[in-house]
């Protein structure tokens, strides 16, 4: 089973 | 002020077309470089990257940075009353609640102008680290789209596989798995049919099949993809908006549980 990341935890906020 | 003109109405269009089923709403920020947007989709999943550089409007005048909060449905109806070929400009005053954009026809005989309400959005703007990529594939966008679309048949999900040798795409269901492979192109006549592949290292990744359809609206504004991958991190399809920017879609990746 895969687990879809979302972009946030790539991507910091400004 | 603020006064953005572009030759051809059908730009927009497309540039609209583009992000207007991923996101809902966005901001367009607005300086003397030009037009960005950033924003994420409902599920924060992807993230849409647009810039539009001043020098390629055929007018462009921003006196203050402005940041203009757009119902992108609301924006879509109204260059849905633009013909393709009509000058379009977009026009606002500092601090204005509202935009306007006018559609010239190209013997100046239709003019049309539309105001629309701005929004006060919500900017959650997010730092893209400067990432080596290992695997950076540049493909004809039709050939991107179309294998988009027939591999979403089979499985949510693609396989991403680069290597040396070429890109394999790969969607495995319920009625079985799906191949795609695409070698690099050796001499071809015309450079929007090639296939190029610039690897350092070759890298698998897994993405959802729903997104990569959504990026490739973004297919009649460029005869060539880019897709940059790296182990781990998020997916870049980015599509050339010729003489004008690019529109870059983030992927992030589906990682095993």
């Amino acid at each position: 089973q895969s687990k879809q990341m979302t972009i946030a935890s790539f991507f910091r906020k400004d | 002020m603020f006064e953005a003109r572009l030759g051809q109405a059908t730009i927009l269009k497309k540039i609209l077309d583009a992000i207007k089923d991923l996101l809902t709403e966005g901001t367009f920020d607005c300086s003397d470089s030009g037009i960005q947007l950033q924003a994420m989709d409902n599920s924060h999943v992807s993230l849409v990257s647009l810039t539009l550089r001043s020098d390629g409007f055929d007018k462009f005048r921003c006196d203050r940075n402005i940041s203009m909060g757009m119902n992108l449905g609301s924006m879509a109806k109204i260059l849905k009353c633009a013909n393709n070929e009509d000058n379009v400009t977009m026009k606002a005053q500092d601090n204005a609640d509202t935009v306007t954009i006018m559609f010239e026809s190209a013997n100046q005989e239709k003019v049309s102008d539309y105001e629309m309400k701005l929004m006060n959005l919500d900017q959650e703007h997010l730092g893209i680290p400067e990432t080596e990529y290992s695997c950076v594939v540049r493909m004809p966008s039709m050939e991107f789209a179309r294998i988009c679309r027939d591999l979403a048949q089979f499985s949510e999900s693609v396989v991403i596989c680069c290597t040396k040798e070429g890109v394999k795409f790969t969607a495995s269901g319920d009625v079985g798995t799906a191949n795609i492979k695409l070698a690099q192109t050796g001499s071809v006549d015309k450079e929007e049919e090639s296939v190029s592949i610039d690897m350092q290292e070759p890298v698998t990744l897994t993405f959802a099949c729903r997104y990569l359809n959504a990026f490739t609206k973004a297919t009649p504004l460029s005869t060539q993809v880019q897709l940059s991958m790296c182990a781990d991190v998020p997916l870049v399809v980015e599509y050339a908006i010729k003489d004008l920017g690019y529109i870059r879609y983030y992927l992030a990746p589906k990682i095993e549980d």
